[in-house]
């Protein structure tokens, strides 16, 4: 037997539409700790891992860990249905092959039940070796997005360096180059506006922006993203969930041949 | 240009 019940249905809402473009058929595992999911896109150049931890639901009962192949589009169509404000609740049986979202607006007096099916999915569990980044990067979320959004009208790949003084994200296309330059700030009492950069290594990696692009659709999730780079590893970007957990998208680089 | 990476070479399944 597995029932969650979400205060913040709207919560839910975002985390699929921040994964639902990039995944198509995922496995979501439910165990005492949480509520979770890892999922490559099929192209294997991403992964994303997401982690909503039991704590944060205002009920959890998960009486073993059971894992639950779902569409995502499918999923991201039904929490559409529900309502910002709603609480949400997953429901499911114990050998059953389908899901129940139970939606209850705030004033309780409408309550909706979507059932959907469950599919099997052969899961590759990767192993993500704790790892120390050479350089940390923390920066308003959405004007991250505002940076992938721009340089993609300019070119397909970004090259990311990171200094002590700040972040450069560079571009070239057919029309020409773009340079944007976010230097760290020194502020403090705006903390959710501030860039701040730990860096143990100057790093330079280059990307694919439609990548990032699909990653920027998360921003509703957080105020500050966090975007950690080694040389040697596929990047890391970070939306925090308050209160919850995590939604963290891997990228690999484009490597020079 | 570059070559895109591959998540597969750098984690490995489990």
């Amino acid at each position: 037997m597995l029932e969650l019940r979400l205060l913040q249905g709207g919560l839910l809402k975002k985390v699929l539409e921040a994964m639902k473009d990039l995944v198509n058929d995922a496995n979501f595992d439910c165990s005492p700790t949480g509520f979770s999911l890892q999922a490559m896109d099929s192209s294997h150049v991403a992964l994303v891992s997401l982690l909503l931890r039991s704590e944060g639901f205002e009920h959890y009962r998960c009486d073993r860990n059971v894992s639950m192949g779902m569409n995502l589009n499918n999923m991201a169509k039904m929490l559409r249905c529900a309502g910002n404000d709603d609480i949400v609740t997953l429901k499911a049986d114990d050998g059953s092959d389908c899901i129940t979202f139970m939606f209850e607006n705030p004033s309780q007096d409408k309550i909706a039940d979507f059932e959907m099916k469950l599919m099997d999915i052969d899961s590759e569990h990767l192993g993500i070796p704790d790892a120390e980044y050479q350089s940390i990067v923390r920066m308003p979320a959405a004007e991250f997005a505002r940076i992938c959004r721009d340089l993609s009208t300019i070119g397909d790949t970004v090259l990311i360096s990171v200094s002590k003084e700040g972040v450069q994200f560079s571009t070239r296309g057919d029309m020409g180059t773009a340079n944007i330059v976010c230097r760290r700030t020194t502020t403090v009492d705006k903390p959710e506006e501030d860039v701040i950069i730990e860096m143990e290594e100057p790093v330079s990696l280059t990307f694919a922006l439609r990548y990032l692009n699909s990653f920027t659709k998360a921003t509703p999730l957080a105020t500050q993203v966090t975007i950690s780079m080694s040389s040697d590893l596929p990047m890391v970007i970070e939306y925090r969930i308050e209160g919850m957990g995590y939604i963290r998208y891997y990228l690999a680089p484009k490597i020079d041949e | 240009g570059p070559k895109q990476g591959n998540i597969l070479s750098f984690f490995k399944k489990i």
